[in-house]
């Protein structure tokens, strides 16, 4: 349920947030290049679809709305 | 409409960056 999804979206925020700043910076993004099967311009691209106020900053809570947005149907509106 | 194609690639392409986040997660080591 949804303590399930809260989990994996924390989880897969500190995948991310390597360093454990709370935040994920496009050059974060950029280090997932090697171990995601993503091109550098794909992740760039991730970035700023999650980025929704467009700071240059993620936060998990726009992290979660685009995992939720994926899970929903994988639709980004 | 150009956004619309631009909505929909970013969809796929986030659609691609969680399904492979989620294999990575679920796949052995």
């Amino acid at each position: 349920g949804q303590n399930t999804i809260l989990e994996k979206t924390h989880d897969f925020f500190q995948m991310c947030d390597i360093e454990n700043k709370g935040f994920i910076t496009r050059r974060d993004m950029q280090r997932l290049n090697g171990e995601l099967p993503l091109s550098a311009e794909e992740l760039e691209n991730v970035f700023d679809t999650l980025d929704s106020d467009s700071n240059g900053y993620l936060t998990l809570n726009e992290f979660s709305s685009g995992f939720c947005a994926f899970l929903s149907g994988q639709k980004v509106s | 409409d150009p956004n619309m194609k631009a909505g929909a690639a970013n969809e796929g392409v986030l659609a691609n960056f969680f399904n492979s986040l989620l294999s990575k997660k679920t796949g052995s080591p």
